[in-house]
């Protein structure tokens, strides 16, 4: 099973059209592994994206600090339910 | 295996298969009313399912544990509007509509959105499903680049999964509503996705997904908002409702569910039944707009 440690999702904040096409010109680099959970779209609309570490100099906040904690959450409730 | 759909547990995420088993287990428990229905296998060859459901058999609803089959066989001869609907509406529900890739973020990465197809002379696997049907199909608001999460694949319809409910609405003929639900942003669509142009039934549309978000903001004030997938998101082409209103289904909706708590894909499992239950409400007003207004 792939594990994600220490990947972060960041809930970005684009003020203007240039932000945001400054996030499409990140969504297009591949080697940055970047998954986008949503997309950059309009200004003021939040883009969630998530990462294997933090980085660029666009404003943003965490939205989820560890994705491997909250699968191995939802993996033990389904674990349990099961047993 | 849960012995009955009583206890079943709704309030946690289950696997392919245990799903698979609900699914045999509400036919089992209610056969005059629930069936189910084959309509493909996967690219990996696993079957594809839809369930209808239908009043055809309801004197025989009186006997039937209600209490077993969530909300549409609990409000089914209780609920007057519901009532209304299936007396006249059979309901299909596609449960899974991508299982080979449910079945991979199960088994091996969790982030996996995409089928599971091989494409001929990329190393990346998968398409996204709502980018791969017939309606401005291949346009911008998709990837040509098969390692993207958005790629449309080759052609249109490439994806058996796709493919296999293509053949269902049109076999059908006479589908009048149909809604695609998908997590997350707390949305309520309707087309265009692929164009900037309304629909012919734009204000109508409009009227009533905002009579939609308003019952589900009702039971626990989630805010949704509401409009063309183009303008309250961003140009999508391919996608799953430009398709079905081309072909005649004027109620074409797709719904992005809440994300209260903003764990976006990873929506807490304490989240499951309080989103089921607004976004039944929605469900609701949608199909009961969709009897009153026949076309």
């Amino acid at each position: 099973t792939l594990t994600l440690p220490r990947h972060q999702v960041l809930r970005i904040s684009v003020a203007d059209e240039a932000q945001v096409q400054k996030v499409k010109e990140l969504e297009d680099l591949e080697d940055l592994q970047l998954d986008f959970w949503r997309g950059p779209a309009h200004p003021g609309f939040p883009i969630d994206v998530r990462v294997p570490s933090p980085s660029h100099s666009i404003s943003y906040e965490t939205m989820i600090e560890d994705v491997q904690s909250l699968l191995e959450e939802e993996q033990e409730q389904m674990f349990a339910f099961r047993s | 295996r849960a012995r009955s759909t009583d206890t079943f547990n709704y309030a946690t995420y289950h696997t392919l298969e245990e799903i698979y088993d609900f699914l045999d287990l509400l036919v089992e428990e209610n056969p005059h009313l629930v069936s189910k229905i084959q309509i493909g296998n996967t690219y990996e060859g696993r079957p594809i399912y839809v369930l209808k459901v239908t009043s055809t058999w309801n004197t025989l609803l009186n006997g039937l544990p209600m209490q077993t089959f969530g909300k549409i066989t609990q409000d089914y001869g209780q609920d007057a509007a519901f009532t209304a609907i299936l007396d006249t509406m059979d309901i299909f529900l596609e449960i899974v509509t991508n299982p080979d890739g449910f079945a991979f973020t199960h088994s091996t990465n969790r982030m996996w959105r995409k089928t599971r197809s091989h494409t001929a002379g990329s190393l990346c696997i998968g398409v996204d499903p709502n980018r791969n049907w017939d309606a401005g199909f291949g346009l911008s608001g998709a990837s040509s680049n098969p390692c993207s999460e958005t790629y449309h694949g080759k052609f249109a319809n490439s994806e058996v999964e796709v493919k296999s409910i293509v053949d269902f609405v049109k076999d059908h003929g006479n589908i009048k509503a149909f809604i695609s639900i998908h997590s997350y942003s707390q949305l309520l669509m309707y087309p265009y996705g692929y164009k900037t142009e309304p629909v012919p039934d734009q204000d109508e549309l409009d009227q009533l997904s905002k009579a939609a978000v308003t019952a589900l903001a009702s039971l626990y004030g989630t805010k949704f908002n509401y409009g063309s997938i183009i303008k309250a998101i961003y140009q999508a082409s391919g996608s799953t409702i430009d398709w079905t209103y081309s072909q005649g289904i004027k109620y074409s909706f797709t719904f992005e569910l809440r994300d209260t708590g903003r764990y976006g894909f990873l929506l807490p499992a304490s989240q499951i039944i309080p989103t089921a239950k607004e976004t039944w409400l929605a469900l609701l007003t949608i199909m009961e707009h969709t009897l009153n207004h026949p076309y």
